[in-house]
């Protein structure tokens, strides 16, 4: 039977592979490490101390973990089959656009919906212990929208190719190969939509997947937002964050 | 190019920071 888009069976089980192999290669922890993980928490001594950081000093650790994040995102997409035979402005204008929602995708992994929980530094946060950053709606946000991704029980396979899919968005503005873009966006939600039914899981999932794209917009203007108002107050600050957070998140 | 220095190499590294 043909499948949507015109592609065929092998080329879609090509493209699994290659997406779920990066992502498995390119995910900062496995998922036996994060189960260890999951109930080392952050004591009330150690929470107080993060809460009573400056707002610099906090900004700062932050943004050098999302830059650390960022460049495994880089070698996700590296490794997507077809992404490294677009031209580099699209490359660079797809990761620019999409990395931020590929970490907050990636980050649900790292979510404990028990006690709402995330990974930080090595030990599992409340969203209080976020405090210093003077930013409790964008923290608050980041925490439910893992909470919310954490209730559709995304499998690895399901993550990598959803974080392909969000990544190779054709809508991103100033691209170049627009169709080629979209041709492989078609090609990874048909992987999408084949993993979700050897798993026979029901339609919705995807649907629910797909309605999270909004909320995850949302949350990357708000970090934005966040971060032009912290460089107009602390502009020597935002200057010393990572080159690779600047470049990216840069206008 | 200047502006996006450091996404680049990263791009064309064919060792990158993850298997280091």
């Amino acid at each position: 039977n043909p499948l949507p888009g015109g592609c065929s069976l092998l080329e879609i089980e090509r493209i699994t592979q290659s997406v779920v192999k990066s992502h498995i290669e390119t995910s900062q922890y496995s998922t036996e490490e994060l189960k260890r993980m999951a109930w080392t928490l952050y004591n009330p001594e150690e929470t107080r101390s993060y809460q009573t950081k400056s707002a610099e000093v906090m900004w700062q650790q932050c943004a050098i973990h999302i830059t650390n994040a960022i460049q495994y995102v880089v070698e996700f997409a590296k490794r997507i089959s077809g992404f490294m035979d677009l031209c580099q402005n699209d490359q660079i204008i797809l990761l620019k656009a999409g990395c931020m929602d590929v970490l907050l995708i990636r980050m649900c992994r790292a979510y404990n919906p028990i006690n709402n929980t995330l990974l930080f530094d090595g030990k599992f946060a409340t969203p209080q212990f976020f405090k210093a950053l003077g930013c409790d709606d964008l923290v608050n946000a980041v925490f439910d929208f893992a909470k919310s991704l954490s209730r559709i029980q995304m499998s690895e396979e399901d993550m990598a190719l959803f974080s392909a899919a969000v990544l190779l968005s054709p809508d991103r503005p100033w691209l170049t190969d627009v169709l080629k873009i979209q041709k492989l966006q078609d090609k990874v939600y048909v992987a999408l939509q084949r993993c979700l039914q050897k798993q026979g899981a029901s339609e919705e999932k995807l649907a629910k997947m797909v309605s999270k794209l909004p909320i995850m917009k949302s949350i990357c203007n708000l970090h934005i937002d966040k971060l032009q108002f912290f460089r107009l107050v602390h502009p020597e600050t935002a200057y010393t964050f990572p080159p690779l957070y600047r470049e990216v998140f840069g206008s | 190019k200047e502006k996006h220095k450091i996404l680049h190499q990263l791009l064309q590294n064919s060792t990158s920071p993850v298997d280091l």
